[in-house]
């Protein structure tokens, strides 16, 4: 489904030059439940911001589905961007004057629902994540583990095939945190296949692989034995 | 240093009335470690902004080194915030247009020192969180958990008597962690008091004492065996 090679990411700062990412490798199949781990700057969102086709890389090839994203016209990333990737922010990224129910609306706005089955759906994916009483507040009426579920409930709203979370727990206490792997799980059940940045172990554990990012390169690839 | 009592934070929204804080009984004595912890939308962050001097209870009072701040002017409030306090938000809160070195020099605006000295200490409080190579950069141009070290940097170049960090380490990997919490041993050991809002145990396991909140209020409040 996704392939990666010697995927490189370069920023020029002056006189210095940062390898966000430097010659990265990585297959992902349908249906793989992958958690990528590693350093604060090691590149993980670097990374997954490429493979959610929200930025491209300075070299290398990033083919999605057998097609190499590259030669897709703005016009196709678009399409695939709404309909096949739901992405978790790290910073959450809402749209601050809109309500959480039309945050998490907006990836339905490519779909041919009429205006009331999209609220529906919008109503039913902030429900999934225990949001039911808060779908009219405004980022800034919400606690930070509020807005991180209205961005968990918006990139799970379209049903997506591929999933990218990037530190989709970092603000969640550990019950709601279980909450919110549980719904992951379903997805993965339901042959959906997931990428997830995080740090913590324990969320790490859901995944049926383990990759380790270091200085922008893979350091380690392995199976988790007990998911 | 901190004494609490009855504190009440209500939002009012058409019909709806929340109780973000629903009558917080709290004592906190100088040179005190406690961990705050609770689930997502319990009140943790509005009762830090308030001991923050960053926002007013609706009713019930707080008391700070013997004075009701409610009673205090704001050009004291202004003082109390930027030399007492240092805080790190749950949000980070970095100014955009200014480079990491800049956002941490701010607190130091108020203190007496020359811009010489002010740089020297904003590149030192940078260093102590491992970012000595990023302090040119802008806030887009760092990673999550950069973003989340110049917040700490900035919280601590002060030296301030009182620390008060919502989920310092929610985009920290292990190792960076531990180098955070290292740090705010040390300012404890050098007699600061320190409050901690976190979901992660092992965080929390520093504290001296854990407080716990649900929906509002306090739910427990007990001491550390094993700190
Ligand atoms: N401006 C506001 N208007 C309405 N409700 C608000 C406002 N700000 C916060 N709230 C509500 O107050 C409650 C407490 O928020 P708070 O940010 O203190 O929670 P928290 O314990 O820090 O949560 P988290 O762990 O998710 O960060 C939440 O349910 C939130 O929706
Ligand atoms: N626009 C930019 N200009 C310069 N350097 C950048 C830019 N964006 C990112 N970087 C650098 O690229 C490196 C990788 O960033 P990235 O956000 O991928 O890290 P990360 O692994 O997600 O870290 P974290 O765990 O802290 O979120 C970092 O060292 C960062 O400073
Ligand atoms: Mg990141
Ligand atoms: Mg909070």
């Amino acid at each position: 489904l996704i392939s990666i090679r010697n995927l490189t990411k370069i920023y020029r700062m002056g006189s210095e030059t940062i390898r966000a990412l430097d010659g990265v490798d990585l297959d992902v199949d349908r249906n793989e439940y992958v958690a990528i781990m590693g350093a604060s700057g090691s590149g993980k969102s670097t990374l997954m911001n490429i493979l959610g086709c929200l930025d491209k890389p300075t070299a290398g090839s990033y083919e999605l589905n057998g097609n190499l994203v590259s030669r897709m016209s703005n016009y196709e990333l678009a399409g695939v961007r709404n309909r096949e990737i739901g992405f978790v922010f790290q910073t959450f990224e809402l749209l601050p004057r809109w309500t959480a129910l039309r945050n998490v609306e907006m990836p339905l706005l490519y779909a041919r629902d009429g205006w009331r089955r999209r609220r529906a759906r919008a109503r039913e994916s902030l429900e999934r994540v225990g949001l039911a009483n808060r779908i009219t507040h405004k980022p800034n009426q919400l606690s930070g583990g509020q807005r991180q579920r209205v961005a968990i409930a918006r990139a799970l709203v379209n049903n997506p095939s591929i999933l990218l979370a990037d530190e989709p727990t970092g603000n969640l206490d550990t019950r709601t945190s279980d909450e919110v792997m549980r719904l992951f799980e379903n997805l993965h059940a339901a042959g959906q296949t997931i990428v997830i940045v995080t740090h913590e172990a324990d969320v790490a554990a859901h995944a049926r692989r383990i990759v380790r990012m270091r200085d922008g390169r893979i350091q380690s690839d392995t199976l988790n034995p007990n998911p």
